[in-house]
C-alpha cells in the first residue's frame, strides 16, 4: 500500500505515481490506460475499473480540465482509491462494478496542471500555442463540438474562455472524444469542476431544455440530496444555461448530443470563500460528499440502461 | 512562480441588467488584467473577480461611481497561496518522516 496522502495537493508526477500504485495494489479491478498525450507530450492516463468480463457499458468521469480547480483532481484521486478499496466490501460499489465499467481521467489537462504548480497557480487553459498571437492556451471546456464558437466563449486568444481555432483543436479534448467514440457504449459522462456547488446538465450552448430534462433534473436533485446528507453542503441543480450562463463548446453538451443521456457537470466546493484555493483540509470532505452524489447517479445508470 | 501580492478577489453583486453591462464592459479592458472567477451572468448570481494591485483603485472607483455593490472575498491572494504552499510542504515532510 502506498503512502499517498489524499488530504493534500500533489504534483502531476506524484499523482501519476499513485495511479501506478493503485493499478498495482488493486490489479484485479484497476488498470491504467493511456488515451493520448497532451500538447506538451505528457501522457493522458485513465484508470479503468472493471471486473473484466467483456466490453460492458461504462461510465466516464473526468477532472481537472480547468487546471486551477485543484480540488477536482484531488477529489478524483480519493474517489479512485474509494472505488478500488471498497469493491468486494461495499455492496453498492460491488454491484456497480459487476454491471458497469468506470473510466476515470483524474487530470484532463496535465500541461495546465503542471503549469499551476511551477509557474502560475491561476492558470485555467491548455498550454497550446495560438497562431498569430503571443497569448497561450485554449479553454478546453469551450473547445468541444457542441455549439462551438457560440455565446459564452471568446474568439480572443488572450481570453481565459478562448474557444480555440476549431472544435477539438486541443489534443486533450480530441483524445477524450476519440476514446468515447471508440468505446461505443458509454452510458454516462460526468465531469468535475470547481467552484460554486452546482450540479448541471445540458444545455449550455443554448437555453432550450434537453429532451430528457425532467429525468435529468430528478437524477440531479437525488444526487444533490445525497451530497447534502453528509455535511449539509447544498447544491443547486439545473441546466447550465439556467444555472449559470450560456457557455458554448462544453463537454457535457457534446456528450449529450452524441447520445450519452446521463451527462452531468459538477461544480464542487466552495461558494467563494476560497474559490479555487480551497484549503487542503477540505479535500477529503469534498471528495466524500461528491462521491455520494456520483454514486447516486451511477446507481441510476446501472438500473436504467437505454 | 508568479506572485499575486496585493491581488484581491472581489465579490460583486449587481441589481439589474444595466449594472451587468457595466461589468461586461470591464471585462473588455485588457489593461486592467482582470481574472473573472465567476463571470457576469444574471443579477441573481454574484460575480467574483481577481484584481491585480495596480488595477484595484481604478476598479473600485468604477464600481462605486456606478453604484455597484461589492465586498472583498480575499484581501491578499498571495497570503492564501503562501498558506497553501506551506500546507503542501508540511504534508510532504510528514510523509517522509
Amino acid at each position: 500500500s502506498s503512502t499517498f496522502n489524499y488530504g493534500t495537493y500533489h504534483s502531476l508526477a506524484s499523482i501519476y505515481q499513485e495511479l501506478d500504485n493503485l493499478a498495482s495494489e488493486y490489479g484485479n479491478i484497476v488498470s491504467k490506460i493511456q488515451i493520448g498525450e497532451s500538447y506538451e507530450k505528457r501522457p493522458l492516463y485513465v484508470l479503468k475499473f472493471s471486473t473484466g468480463r467483456g466490453n460492458r457499458p461504462a461510465i466516464w468521469l473526468d477532472a481537472g480540465i480547468h487546471s486551477r480547480e485543484w480540488v477536482t483532481q484531488a477529489s478524483a484521486m480519493w474517489i479512485a482509491k474509494k472505488i478500488a478499496s471498497d469493491y468486494g466490501n461495499d455492496p453498492s460499489i460491488t454491484s456497480l462494478l459487476n454491471n458497469l465499467d468506470i473510466f476515470l481521467l483524474p487530470v484532463a489537462n496535465p500541461d495546465g496542471y503542471e503549469f499551476t504548480h511551477t509557474t502560475n497557480r491561476m492558470w485555467r487553459k491548455t498550454r497550446s500555442k495560438n497562431s498569430g498571437s503571443l497569448c497561450i492556451g485554449v479553454d478546453p471546456n469551450r473547445n468541444w463540438d457542441a455549439g462551438f464558437g457560440g455565446p459564452g466563449a471568446s474568439s480572443n486568444p488572450c481570453s481565459d474562455s478562448y474557444h480555440g481555432p476549431r472544435a477539438n483543436s486541443e489534443v486533450e479534448v480530441k483524445s477524450v472524444v476519440d476514446f468515447i467514440k471508440n468505446h461505443g457504449n458509454i452510458q454516462a459522462f460526468l465531469t468535475l469542476h470547481s467552484y460554486s456547488q452546482l450540479l448541471m446538465y445540458p444545455y449550455g450552448y443554448k437555453c432550450t431544455p434537453p429532451a430528457d430534462n425532467a429525468e435529468l433534473n430528478t437524477i440531479g436533485k437525488a444526487a444533490a440530496n445525497s451530497i447534502r446528507s453528509l455535511y449539509g453542503t447544498t447544491y443547486t441543480v439545473g441546466s447550465i444555461c439556467s444555472t449559470i450562463y450560456q457557455a458554448s463548446g462544453g463537454s457535457i453538451d457534446w456528450s449529450y448530443d452524441y447520445g450519452i443521456k446521463y451527462s452531468f457537470a459538477f461544480e464542487l466546493r466552495d461558494t467563494g470563500r476560497y474559490g479555487f484555493l480551497l484549503p487542503a483540509a477540505q479535500i477529503i470532505p469534498t471528495a466524500e460528499e461528491t462521491w455520494l452524489g456520483l454514486k447516486t447517479i451511477m446507481e441510476y445508470v446501472r438500473d436504467n440502461p437505454y | 512562480l508568479e506572485t499575486f501580492v496585493g491581488h484581491q478577489v472581489l465579490r460583486i453583486k449587481t441589481r439589474n441588467e444595466e449594472q451587468l453591462k457595466k461589468l461586461r464592459f470591464l471585462e473588455t479592458l485588457d489593461h486592467l488584467e482582470l481574472d473573472f472567477w465567476l463571470n457576469p451572468s444574471t443579477p441573481a448570481l454574484p460575480v467574483d473577480v481577481r484584481i491585480p494591485a495596480h488595477s484595484l483603485q481604478a476598479v473600485k472607483i468604477f464600481l462605486e461611481s456606478h453604484g455597484i455593490e461589492y465586498s472583498i472575498l480575499i484581501e491578499d491572494l498571495q497570503v492564501i497561496l503562501d498558506r497553501e504552499k506551506q500546507d503542501i510542504v508540511a504534508s510532504q515532510q510528514m510523509e517522509r518522516s
